[in-house]
C-alpha cells in the first residue's frame, strides 16, 4: 500500500 | 502526462521565470512578498525530498531541479543581493508565515495517506502550497499600484493550479479512477483563494485600467 503512493506529479 | 498537466507545469514555470526576470532585469523586488517566496522554497524542498531516490521521468526530474533552483535563487536575490534587497520593504510584508507552516505541518501529521517521512512531508507541502500565496495577496492589497509583471506573476501562479484541477479530473476519468482527496482538496482551496484576485485581474484587463485590490 505505502509503496504505490506515487508522487509522479510536480 | 496529459495536456492539462503539461499546461499547468508550463504556466507554473512561466510564472517563476517572469518573476526571476523582473527581479534580475529591474534589480527590484518591489511588491513581491519574501514570505511567500520562502514558503515556496519550503514547499519544493519538502515535496521533492525523493528527487534523489525516485526517478519518474527525465522531465519530472529536470523540472524539480528547475523549480528548486529558481525558487531558492529568488529568495537569495531578495535577501542577499546588494541592490535587490534594498528594494524589499519588510514593513509591509508582515504576514507571520509561521501561522501557516505550523498548522499545515500538524494537519499533515494528522491527515495523510501513510505515516511515513516522505508521505507526511509530501502532504505538508500540498497543504502549505494551498495557502502560500496569502502573504503575497495581503501585500498586493496594501500596495497602491501593482506593477503589471507582479500582477501577471500572481495570475499565472493561480492559473497553474486550475490546470492541475483539470488534470486530476482527466486522470480520474481516463486513467486509474484513483481518488486522491489530499491533492484535490488542497488544489481546490488553493485555486479558490485566488478567486477574488482573478476577478479584479480580469476586470482591470477588460477595462484597461490599473490592477487594484480592495483593501
Amino acid at each position: 500500500f505505502v509503496d504505490d503512493l506515487p508522487h509522479d506529479e510536480l | 502526462m496529459n495536456a492539462f498537466r503539461l499546461a499547468g507545469d508550463m504556466t507554473h514555470l512561466l510564472s517563476i521565470i517572469l518573476l526571476l526576470h523582473k527581479i534580475r532585469a529591474m534589480k527590484s523586488c518591489a511588491g513581491i512578498s519574501l514570505r511567500t517566496q520562502e514558503l515556496y522554497v519550503i514547499v519544493f524542498v519538502t515535496r521533492y525530498v525523493d528527487l534523489s531516490m525516485k526517478y519518474y521521468s527525465f522531465y519530472n526530474s529536470i523540472m524539480k531541479i528547475v523549480f528548486l533552483g529558481t525558487s531558492i535563487s529568488i529568495v537569495w536575490y531578495m535577501r542577499y543581493h546588494k541592490v535587490v534587497k534594498q528594494t524589499y520593504n519588510k514593513d509591509v510584508d508582515t504576514f507571520r508565515h509561521i501561522f501557516l507552516i505550523l498548522p499545515c505541518f500538524v494537519l499533515a501529521l494528522l491527515i495523510n495517506r501513510a505515516f511515513t517521512v516522505i508521505e507526511v512531508l509530501w502532504t505538508f507541502s500540498l497543504y502549505l502550497e494551498a495557502v502560500a500565496i496569502l502573504p503575497q495577496l495581503v501585500l498586493l492589497q496594501r500596495s497602491r499600484n501593482i506593477d503589471n509583471l507582479t500582477g501577471n506573476y500572481v495570475f499565472l501562479l493561480g492559473a497553474y493550479r486550475a490546470f492541475y484541477l483539470l488534470n486530476w479530473i482527466y486522470r480520474f476519468f481516463i486513467e486509474n479512477h484513483q481518488v486522491r482527496w489530499i491533492p484535490w482538496l488542497s488544489g481546490l482551496l488553493q485555486t479558490a483563494i485566488y478567486a477574488d484576485f482573478f476577478y479584479y485581474y480580469i476586470k482591470s484587463w477588460k477595462n484597461r485600467e490599473k490592477l487594484k485590490l480592495p483593501a
